[in-house]
């Protein structure tokens, strides 16, 4: 249908990861 | 037919939390010291005032832009600070039959309902 949005998940990590303190 | 796809990050949430968490131990971009009985617990307003009545009150208005130090209440509650914050940052909620108490009275203290509710909870099922 005209203007139908399909909703895909991503399971994986989304953004980078802030290193952890030594 | 779809015409546009939405993605959808699932673990978004947690991934931000996670790293606002990082930040938080690493003391970047803090902006404000909790003194829980002259003890310091820094931590970032917008994080707080998203997760406490208390704090929302304190920071929503203009005058919160100027408050970097804010004294919390010790005696019997102080305790109940730290695990808060750890909450906040974490999602999860560390409780024992021994600290629960102090931990009920400060998510009181700053007005953290559905914690109080947990609080309670936890008690009462320990009770029995």
């Amino acid at each position: 249908h005209e203007g139908l949005v399909a909703t895909v998940k991503e399971a994986g990590r989304s953004i980078h990861e802030i290193p952890r303190e030594e | 037919r779809a015409l546009g796809y939405v993605r959808e990050f699932t673990r978004h949430s947690s991934d931000v939390l996670g790293n606002l968490n990082e930040l938080r131990l690493r003391g970047i971009l803090t902006d404000v010291t909790l003194l829980v009985g002259g003890q310091p617990l820094r931590a970032h307003k917008a994080v707080l005032i998203a997760c406490s009545g208390f704090f929302y009150s304190i920071f929503r208005g203009r005058a919160g832009v100027g408050v970097d130090v804010l004294s919390l209440p010790g005696g019997p509650e102080a305790g109940g600070f730290a695990p808060l914050l750890d909450f906040m940052y974490t999602s999860r909620l560390r409780l024992s039959p021994a600290t629960a108490p102090a931990v009920l009275a400060a998510a009181t203290y700053l007005q953290m309902d559905h914690v109080v509710q947990a609080c309670h909870r936890f008690i009462q099922a320990s009770y029995e």
